[in-house]
């Protein structure tokens, strides 16, 4: 294996990605999943997670284009180039680009996801038969609506068992229609349109307008591919169209591809009648490339792979098709020399999606009454509290306080919440509610706020109480909610929609403060009643639930502080 | 056994124009994915010969290191692949 220049690698390991655009070649939910299968090839293997953003700018952004699509590496057309990747870093860097000149498939034909029908999404079954006839792609035989449709077993006439394959009648890609179908006619620059079209774009795209009148309505969608149905092209001057059977080419006649005229021995077809007289024509359908396996490629570059001269790693530079994938022992030592080894729990075989967040337990369901620890006050149990007064780190562990008490959460991922423990034991001049608190570790010292008061605890010794404004916090507020650590001394302090920042060491606010919080931590609550730092992300607390914020100011998740943090 | 047709190569409207002769495509591989030109770590730009560009994308590709064009080796070059230089530059 290689690595980058200087071993260019990420600093953090909840890596983020983005879906900028799709292929037409596939629907977009079997992109979507092939992408997750290609990071899980990687998860699986070191501690990084991968965590998928819907906007705003992610570490790793996916996106297809076509010859030259925005950087200074222009694809080159069918086949040659299949895509490309930068090395970790800022902007371009850790992107991925794929080649939309390309067939993307999952590497062994057309893969087709049905829609409708009685199937429930199943792939299409090729060759399946209907009606004693043997069809290797989707058809339109057996309807009079024109909606192509395969099978999803090998004999429809035994199973019965059908959906319907991509077609621009049922739904469109991308654009901003939402995924409509397209309407037909429908007017564009004054032009009617029976079919999709690339007018008025230089990317051969095809698309069609969602209602009768694009220049009123201005609503659009990129149409699906249509290669599996009947035989539609691919590349050439007519991207998407079908193969018009029978076609002439210099005087003779075909009846099916041919890679007569060409040195490349690829097969093409005319997609007119007479390709002599129009010069219409694309490449025709063959097992297409594994967006699979070129993604899991590409996001191997992404996370700091170089290529390997081992012809079976994954990050060898050729394509090659396996139908049964597992990553080689090189790609391995790779990519745990960047990242180490995975830490956490085996990966568990891909199951039924569970939520991110635990759902509540169903209240009709007797609850499981597991042998929880025996707390001090059975009545005090840290998972019936549905909020706390603060949540904050110490001594690296967490701690939840609630009316004079607090629990702790001990750091290794399986442990239990232990307590509930009394504060005036362990710090005797603090009142029974503290809005909140943080650890100057330095120095060695809780800073705890209740109201407009702050107390200073070193070991045993307190100064306090002493008024905010001694720390240049206007009195006009009620309470300090939350605080972050922000290093070199400074502490970020958290009331209503502001926060200030203190510098530690001055025991004083500085200038330019304070700031809108929803300005600077986009995406979280602004009335959050506890904000505080746990293993490198921010959490914004407000009622039961959480918001998690990444190093890059990225919301990345939303749970139940109950399930999450306190385990229950 | 009718005489082999004599193959006509049609320039394709919108093809991508690949008619190369097989040294082009070969220099244009070997400068796409660095072979060429290698920036040693202490910044100096040197120009490899063709025949050493070639022993150095065989032996990345696991092929027979002859410097040669010979026939596996083009085939190499014809496959397809990811953009990725395959020499870190």
């Amino acid at each position: 294996y290689q690595t980058f220049e200087g071993d260019l690698k990420w600093d953090h390991q909840d890596v983020t990605y983005r879906i900028i655009n799709y292929t037409p070649d596939m629907e977009p939910s079997l992109i979507d999943e092939a992408f997750a299968r290609a990071f899980k090839v990687w998860s699986d293997v070191t501690p990084l997670t991968f965590t998928r953003l819907f906007d705003g700018t992610a570490d790793i952004m996916i996106s297809f284009g076509k010859q030259n699509h925005g950087d200074p590496y222009p694809f080159d057309g069918k086949d040659g180039l299949l895509a490309h990747a930068y090395p970790p870093g800022e902007g371009l860097q850790g992107d991925a680009h794929f080649d939309d000149d390309e067939y993307w498939t999952l590497g062994a034909g057309p893969a087709i996801k049905t829609r409708y029908g009685n199937a429930e999404g199943a792939m299409c079954h090729f060759p399946f038969t209907f009606e004693g006839k043997s069809y290797t792609t989707c058809t339109t035989d057996g309807r009079s609506d024109n909606l192509p449709w395969c099978a999803t077993t090998a004999d429809f006439s035994i199973d019965k068992k059908y959906g319907f394959c991509p077609s621009e009648l049922l739904y469109t890609v991308d654009g901003n229609a939402n995924g409509a179908e397209c309407v037909f006619p429908f007017v564009f620059l004054g032009e009617k349109y029976d079919s999709c079209t690339t007018e008025g774009r230089t990317d051969g795209y095809r698309w069609c307008a969602t209602t009768s009148n694009f220049d009123n309505d201005k609503t659009y969608g990129f149409c699906p591919s249509r290669v599996c149905t009947e035989t539609a092209v691919i590349g050439g001057n007519s991207e998407g169209e079908p193969c018009h059977f029978p076609f002439v080419f210099l005087g003779k006649q075909y009846d099916s591809c041919t890679s007569e005229g060409r040195g490349d021995g690829k097969l093409w077809c005319s997609t007119t009648d007479s390709y002599d007289d129009d010069a219409k024509w694309g490449f025709c359908p063959d097992q297409g490339y594994s967006l699979f396996l070129v993604a899991a490629h590409e996001f191997g570059h992404a996370l700091g792979l170089d290529h390997s001269n081992i012809r079976d790693a994954l990050m060898y530079p050729m394509y090659s098709y396996v139908k049964d994938f597992s990553l080689h022992k090189d790609d391995i030592e790779g990519i745990q020399y960047l990242y180490g080894g995975k830490t956490g729990p085996d990966p568990t075989p891909p199951g039924p999606k569970t939520p991110t967040t635990t759902p509540y337990p169903d209240p009709d369901e007797p609850t499981t009454t597991t042998t929880a620890p025996t707390p001090v006050d059975p009545t005090k149990d840290a998972c019936e509290m549905t909020k706390f007064d603060t949540i904050t780190v110490i001594e690296g562990e967490l701690h939840f306080f609630k009316d004079g008490h607090y629990w702790k959460m001990p750091s290794e991922s399986n442990g239990e919440s232990k307590g509930p423990f009394s504060i005036s034991e362990r710090w005797p001049a603090l009142p029974a509610v503290v809005d909140s608190a943080f650890e100057d570790i330095l120095a060695r010292k809780l800073y705890f706020f209740s109201g407009n008061r702050f107390w200073v605890y070193t070991g045993k010794s307190v100064l306090g109480p002493r008024g905010i404004e001694k720390l240049g916090l206007p009195n006009s507020i009620q309470k300090v909610e939350g605080a972050l650590q922000r290093g070199k001394g400074k502490v970020l302090l958290f009331s209503g929609e502001n926060y200030w920042r203190l510098d530690v060491k001055d025991q004083k606010i500085d200038k330019g403060y304070p700031r809108y919080t929803d300005v600077v931590f986009g995406g979280v609550p602004n009335d959050a009643h506890d904000v505080f730092q746990y293993k490198g992300h921010i959490y914004f607390c407000r009622d039961r639930f959480y918001w998690r914020m990444n190093s890059r100011r990225q919301v990345d998740r939303v749970g139940y502080v109950k399930y999450d943090l306190l385990k229950c | 056994w009718s005489l082999p047709l004599k193959s006509v190569f049609v320039t394709f409207p919108g093809d991508i124009i690949k008619n190369m002769t097989d040294t082009e495509l070969a220099e244009g591989y070997l400068n796409k994915f660095g072979y060429m030109n290698t920036v040693q770590r202490s910044g100096f730009q040197s120009v490899v010969s063709t025949s050493k560009a070639l022993k150095r994308m065989q032996r990345q590709m696991g092929l027979k290191e002859t410097g040669e064009l010979d026939k596996s080796t083009l085939e190499a070059m014809k496959r397809p692949r990811c953009g990725v230089p395959d020499v870190a530059n």
